[in-house]
Parts: C-alpha cells; structure tokens; sequence
C-alpha cells in the first residue's frame, strides 16, 4: 500500500 | 459586528453537514469580504477550505475581522432547528462570547432565535501556494460520488489518472479491481452533465478514498465538481457555493506515495 504524505508537506504555515 | 441573511438556510446546512466528518472544531473568520474558514483534518491529510463571500448575504455587514470559534457538533445541532428554506441571520458583536442565529420560516409567521457559545481556538493557518494544475476535471458532482463510494468496495486508495484520452479512476484490493474511465463530452441540453478536461501534461496520483468519500458530502451543494491535479501536489476538489458569486467549499488532499 503506498504511503499516506502529510499535507503540512505541500503547503507552508501562514 | 456581523451581521449576515442568507436567504436559504439550507447552504451552511449542508457547509457544516460536509464538512463536519473532517474538523471538530473550527474558526470562521469574517471580514468585509465575507466568512471564510480553513482546517485540516486531525491527521493533517486533509484540508477544507470555505469562502462565502458578501455577495452571497443580503444583507452582509462586518465592521472588523471576527472570529467566531465553534465546534462543528454544537452547530449541527442548532441547525437541525432551522427549516432547509428558511432565511437565517447570523449576528455577532465585536469580541463576541456567542453567536446569535435567527431562523424566520418564508411565510415570517415564525421566529427561531439561537445563542451559542464560541470557544477560543487556536488554529494553525496553512498557506496554499498558487498552482497551475497539470489537470483539471469538471464533472457531475454526484457521478464522482458515485465512483469513489464504488471504488471504495473494492480497495482503500483509488489512482487517478489523466491523460489525453480521459481520466480514469481506479482500484486494487483483495477482491479484485475495478476501474471507471470519463471521456470528455459536452451535453448541450444540460450542461451540469458534461465532463471537462482541461490538460497540459499526464498525471497519475493515488489517493485514499476514505477522504474523498468524506468530501463528497458535500455534492448535493452543486452539480458540479472540479478536480485540479499535478503530479505530487495535494488534489483540489472544489464546489462552486450559491451561483456565481465565487463562494466556494475546497477540499485538499494529500498523496499517496510509493508502493
């Protein structure tokens, strides 16, 4: 099963 | 303070009854551009996005920013009270301890009036970078419903695929496996039922179906969705909120990688 990325991965803290 | 009449209460209803199975808890932030909310879900897998904007409230006023902290659950039930057509008034003062609802029946023989108490949260607020999507897919809300709640009898995670030919989802699991593939077609007599592909470059992306099952709560909120990919981004599923004034309930999820 491929692994789940987290978000925090893609967007930056605003 | 806000002041702020939608005329048909169903909307956030049905905005809360979306997105409540994802965030507890959430800030809706208003302005005087309208009320807007962002959170992701508790594992951070999963992101909601809302704007409603002051063109979709007649009339909207907001003096200075707000945020009205409120617990999703709590609201649920406040809004069981209020009859899908009736014309709904949130009101809050500056600083505000409460949110006031009020629900007046369409024929205005009845008045329901609703305090509820906010909570203070504090919210980590992501920011999303523009992206010019590889993808993007413009189909019937409920024919995506439809495709994910299916595939999800078959496995967990569900690819899709975009490629000139068409976009295709599909599954594997221990049963088997199970595929949907969408040609691009218009429907001249009615329109909500065409599929739009708008493509630059092939993409292919595994995603869970848990989620996308959960943001399909929201399809009865438009009869169309829009699905923007590129490869390792997180996937856009947007619906278009109360025609044309660009309110919108977005839905961000992250991949899955590797196998």
């Amino acid at each position: 099963t491929p692994l789940q990325n987290d978000l925090g991965e893609f967007f930056y803290m605003a | 303070m806000l002041e702020s009449r939608l005329e048909q209460a169903d909307l956030l209803k049905k905005v809360v009854e979306a997105i409540s199975g994802l965030v507890n808890d959430c800030n809706f932030d208003c302005n005087d551009s309208g009320i807007a909310l962002q959170a992701m879900d508790n594992s951070h897998v999963a992101l909601v996005s809302m704007m409603l904007k002051a063109e979709a409230f007649s009339p909207y006023r907001c003096d200075r920013n707000i945020a009205l902290g409120i617990n999703l659950s709590s609201l649920t039930k406040v809004l069981r009270a209020a009859q899908s057509s009736d014309i709904l008034t949130l009101k809050a003062e500056d600083a505000p301890d409460v949110v006031n609802l009020v629900f007046e029946s369409s024929e205005k023989d009845r008045i329901s009036e609703y305090d509820l108490k906010l909570m203070d949260i504090d919210q980590e607020h992501l920011g999303i970078p523009e992206t010019e999507y590889a993808a993007s897919i413009s189909m019937p809300s409920n024919e995506f419903q439809r495709i994910c709640k299916d595939l999800m009898n078959i496995s967990e995670s569900v690819s899709i695929e975009c490629t000139k030919e068409g976009v295709k989802f599909a599954a594997a699991g221990d049963i088997g496996t199970g595929s949907v593939t969408l040609k691009q077609h218009s429907n001249v007599d009615k329109p909500e039922q065409s599929v739009e592909i708008d493509l630059s470059e092939p993409v292919a992306l595994s995603f869970s179906l848990k989620y996308l099952v959960n943001f399909t709560k929201a399809t009865s909120l438009a009869s169309k969705v829009k699905l923007s990919l590129s490869n390792e981004v997180p996937l856009l599923v947007e619906y278009e909120l109360s025609g044309g004034n660009s309110s919108y309930l977005r839905f961000y999820l992250a991949p899955k990688i590797g196998d």
